[in-house]
């Protein structure tokens, strides 16, 4: 977050948020590993009262006491009955119990989206400036609902429980659990109410991309959100004897290597057990690999262990190839021995220069942090896909944020690579995730809730998704690192979060409880499935369509087979669906005309009408889309997208069709 | 193990009754006590749910689920960071 602020542009607009006292009356709470309460990023200078409506606590515990909150972290409370009936009793040598941090991720993720500014931060001197959350004058309440064994549902659902009676106003959950209906999802069920309570729930997509239908947190009331990369990169170059030269990336800081050139040695050449060249905890020998650069393949163990495994067996220094998997995505960790991160490509020639060379030798440059990098955003590789798996009528993610490399505050408990043999300790770190695009939302959306204290969660939400951007400043669309290639919305979603235009929307698509829980019912859930998810009784007793659901996209389903006419014969004409939207005026009054762009020749799209004129503030005007289409192979996908604009606002929806 | 037990997230359906605290942990508790005479309740859930969390045995679980209000019996999830 020294680089994010601006790369949203929110520091070049500064007019943007006006200096209000209404941001810092909001309330983000996260749900995450804890806090340090320690951390500058926590100080409260020149912050007023703790807002009126709050009605949490500072819990005490091991090492944490009520003078540990103050007035911008105004909460912190711990669940840990869940997580205690699996693990037994608490080992407090390892783990706080208290809402203490020790893992460094919950600090992280709750100065990301609201610390407070700290001036002269860096990780071991990297990304130097100023940190701040994006939301750097609202509140945080931390809810510590995962520990070392990991986050349980019946923890989670307590703390959104206390968080809806806290009066939080936004919800940041950097966590998941695969994919489950919704009525069997503690995260779902608790959202739902939150969402009730005009509370906005941002959850990260997850890291399992970029395979398709990877996604969590895929419910219609949550803020789903992917990642993409900054402008700003950690260069560290991998010179071979060989002349030639291999960009990787690295947060080394320490000792360097020797001068000149040093044997490299392959660690799947330096091992007797299988699966040696991933440099597992044991697997080298030390006679192959003393005073020598291990280059090692990426995947199974961290990352950053890897580079202790090599250490340990008395290497001096690593490079870490990507595979497959992760393709040409650079991510950058301070490793304990100088090492660089590259990426397939790379990895494959260095392996072939390593293993077939005779006496093969390299050396590492490290360059420090470059700005500027383009292009970017770029989708991450990790970042999980669409399709949704479980509604395959919502498009998710919804948007991305960035996630990559990312510096933020951290536990004084553990060191920058959380490897027990790290005792390092930083006040702040640089890591990457779909952890680290969520909290940029849910402060982001803080933002807008301090700005328009009036908007629905639906109408947040709806404002960062039809103001993200699909391409860059050039006119070029988005990529996606993991293809190289432009980015899709079953990558992206909307596009990548633009705050600045998101204050000022023009229109929105705004959504109800009534509006869930008609999806519900369009979803056909039972009465008792419907009761467990929105805790009411509530009958469909009307005709629901998922396709007239008021979501900010379009996701639009084609069966491949042909289907039947009136007559119950196949029929050869084109498939149509219609999908009809309701947007709302909350800026001054205009026409908007409609546009269409679309990558789709397959697909014939008319949007009736093609102008919607508003007159007054929150005026609702309603349009149908059309989409029809032939047949096509099962699994295929296509995409457009629909924009109206005024002249000065621009709402994009983006849309998929898949035939399945 | 049969006899092991698991933590499971209780959905009550939410009563017409006068929503008290007092009301819904007695109508939690009475719920419980029917299939299991030693599980406690862990957490109650008045907010994001209706419901309570607790550590039963499968077949207890099996027993409180096809009682009469239990909306679901879900076994506990364990969730990750990202």
């Amino acid at each position: 977050t020294t680089r994010t602020p601006s790369f949203l542009g929110l520091d070049r607009t500064p007019d943007a948020f006006p200096e209000s006292e209404s941001e810092s009356d909001v309330i983000v709470g996260v749900l995450d590993t804890g806090v340090w309460p320690e951390s500058k990023s926590f100080d409260d200078k020149g912050m007023g009262p703790v807002p009126s409506t709050w009605r949490g606590t500072c819990q005490t515990g091991s090492n944490f006491s009520a003078s540990s909150c103050n007035r911008k972290l105004i909460g912190a409370q711990y669940f840990s009955q869940g997580y205690e009936a699996v693990v037994g009793s608490f080992d407090e040598s390892h783990e706080s119990k208290s809402p203490r941090d020790g893992d460094g991720h919950g600090t992280h993720t709750a100065s990301t989206a609201a610390g407070s500014p700290v001036e002269g931060a860096s990780l071991l001197g990297y990304a130097p400036g100023t940190a701040r959350g994006m939301a750097p004058k609202a509140r945080v309440a931390v809810y510590k609902v995962c520990w070392t064994g990991g986050c349980f549902s019946s923890d989670i659902l307590k703390a959104i429980d206390k968080a809806i009676e806290d009066n939080v106003n936004v919800l940041s959950l950097s966590l998941g659990g695969g994919m489950s209906d919704y009525y069997r999802d503690s995260v779902a069920i608790g959202a739902f109410a939150a969402m009730e309570r005009g509370i906005l729930v941002s959850c990260s997509a997850g890291n399992a991309g970029p395979a398709a239908f990877s996604m969590s947190n895929l419910a219609p009331w949550i803020t789903t959100v992917g990642a993409g990369t900054l402008d700003r990169d950690f260069p560290a170059v991998a010179s071979l004897s060989n002349g030639k030269k291999y960009y990787g990336v690295s947060l080394f800081r320490g000792a360097s290597l020797p001068q000149g050139l040093i044997p490299v040695v392959y660690a799947g050449n330096a091992t007797n057990v299988t699966s040696g060249n991933l440099c597992m905890t044991g697997s080298l020998n030390p006679e192959k690999v003393k005073d020598k650069i291990v280059l090692c393949d990426r995947g199974v163990n961290a990352r950053v262990q890897k580079g202790a495994v090599v250490k340990a067996a008395g290497g001096v220094g690593m490079i870490l190839a990507n595979t497959e998997a992760n393709g040409e995505e650079l991510v950058a960790d301070a490793h304990l021995l100088p090492a660089t991160a590259v990426g397939q490509k790379s990895g494959d020639a260095i392996r072939d220069y390593v293993v077939s060379g005779s006496n093969p030798a390299a050396s590492i440059l490290f360059e420090g942090t470059k700005l500027n990098i383009q292009p970017s955003p770029v989708v991450a590789a990790f970042s999980s896909r669409g399709p949704n798996g479980i509604t395959p009528e919502i498009l998710k993610p919804d948007m991305i944020a960035p996630g990559v490399n990312i510096l933020a505050g951290w536990s004084g408990g553990v060191g920058p690579t959380g490897v027990a043999s790290d005792t390092r300790r930083v006040e702040f770190n640089i890591i990457s995730g779909t952890s680290m695009s969520c909290p940029h939302v849910s402060g982001l959306a803080g933002l807008l809730k301090g700005a328009h204290p009036e908007w629905s969660p639906a109408a947040i939400k709806s404002a960062l998704m039809t103001t993200a951007y699909v391409s860059y400043k050039n006119g070029q669309r988005l990529q996606d690192v993991a293809t190289g290639k432009p980015s899709t919305p079953l990558d992206h979603g909307a596009g990548h979060v633009d705050p600045v235009s998101a204050l000022n929307p023009g229109l929105v698509y705004d959504l109800t409880t009534e509006d869930y829980l008609g999806f519900l019912c369009a979803l056909k859930y039972t009465p008792s499935q419907i009761s467990l998810v929105a805790r009411r009784n509530f009958s469909c007793d009307k005709t629901y369509s998922l396709s007239d659901f008021n979501y900010p996209s379009f996701a639009v389903i084609f069966k491949t087979g042909p289907e039947t006419n009136a007559a119950g014969s196949p029929s050869s004409e084109p498939v149509v669906r219609k999908h009809t939207r309701t947007l709302t005026n909350v800026g001054p009054p205009g026409s908007y005309k409609v546009t269409i762009a679309s990558d789709a020749p397959e697909v014939k799209i008319s949007v009736e009408p093609e102008v919607l004129t508003f007159s007054k503030p929150n005026e609702k005007k309603s349009y149908t889309v059309t989409f029809s289409a032939g047949s096509m192979p099962s699994d295929t996908n296509r995409f457009a997208r629909i924009e109206w604009s005024d002249g000065k606002h621009v709402v994009g929806s983006p849309v998929s069709f898949s035939w399945s | 193990s049969a006899s092991e037990k698991k933590t499971y997230i209780v959905h009550v359906e939410k009563s017409r009754m006068p929503a008290t605290t007092d009301y819904h942990l007695q109508r939690f508790e009475s719920s419980l006590r029917q299939v299991s005479d030693t599980a406690e309740m862990m957490y109650t859930y008045t907010n994001a749910a209706h419901g309570y969390s607790t550590r039963l045995t499968e077949a207890e679980a099996v027993a409180l689920s096809s009682q009469a209000g239990i909306l679901s019996v879900l076994p506990e999830t364990r969730y990750e960071l990202h």
